[in-house]
């Protein structure tokens, strides 16, 4: 059997949102340390990793792993049934699961809608991603991220990242011209979603498509912070920490101009 | 005009 209840149902409603647009069908993993899911999209230029952890659930119940496989986008059509203040509870016979059940209860528990998704067999590889120990790991507001690349879109489909170690630079140059968003560090005590920290073992500058970063953003929502980690020819990852766990965005660079 | 690398080239089917 297994059982997932989620007292803050927005949650769910907004990790899905942040994922539709990236990947079309993929396989929930549940085990007895929490949901997880991995996938990349149909270009293989981009991977989503997210896992949220048993404990953010009350209760959470799964007697044995198994995977259910999601198409997402009629997930999000249940999900769009649920209201923001609702419990969401995500139930399914891990013996034989060929459908997922979804209970949605308002706070007075007066009003109480249950659905059933069809599961499909999804058969997806999943990637190793190698612990990777990064030339820069860069902390900002998600919303600035946000905005940064929804600015730069309007130049170019793609952004240089240049971080060294008191500056992270996002450039684009396109046919009307270029732009470019530079941020400093700050360290505002009284208002720590707000400050912009680099960890820099050395510089480093990677170019990437705007078009997926922008993407990306639809975490803004999840989380003040956004975690970007870049390495010298390496996939850059984007990360929103959530209380019961993390979205992660990988995205390959591109090369070569 | 730079080129759109795959994931495939850094991370290995497990």
């Amino acid at each position: 059997m297994f059982e997932a209840r989620l007292t803050q149902g927005a949650l769910l409603k907004r990790l899905l949102d942040s994922v539709k647009e990236l990947v079309t069908d993929a396989n929930f993993d549940c085990s007895e340390t929490g949901i997880s899911l991995q996938a990349m999209d149909n270009s293989h230029v981009a991977l989503v990793s997210l896992s949220l952890r048993a404990e953010g659930f009350n209760p959470y119940r799964c007697d044995r792993g198994f995977s259910l496989g999601v198409n997402l986008n009629s997930l999000n059509k249940i999900m769009k049934c649920a209201g923001n203040e609702d419990v969401i509870t995500l139930k399914a016979d891990d013996s034989s699961a060929d459908s997922l059940c979804l209970l949605f209860e308002n706070s007075s528990n007066e009003r109480v809608s249950e659905y059933e998704l069809k599961l499909m067999d999804i058969d997806q590889e999943h990637l190793s991603i190698p612990e990777t120990d990064y030339d820069a790991t860069v902390m900002m507001p998600s919303a600035e991220f946000q905005r940064i690349c929804r600015d730069l879109m309007v130049v170019s489909e793609s952004v240089t990242i240049d971080v060294s170690k008191d500056e992270i630079k996002f450039t684009a140059e396109g046919e009307l011209g270029t732009g470019n968003v530079k941020l400093k560090p700050t360290s505002t005590i009284d208002k720590p979603e707000e400050s912009i920290t680099i960890e820099l073992g050395q510089t480093v500058s990677l170019q990437f498509s705007l078009k997926y970063l922008s993407n990306f953003t639809r975490g803004t929502p999840l989380s003040d912070q956004v975690m970007l980690c870049l390495s010298d020819n390496m996939p850059l990852l984007v990360e929103y920490k959530m209380d019961i766990g993390y979205i992660r965005y990988y995205l390959a660079p591109k090369v070569g101009d | 005009m730079s080129k759109q690398t795959k994931l495939g080239a850094f991370f290995k089917p497990k």
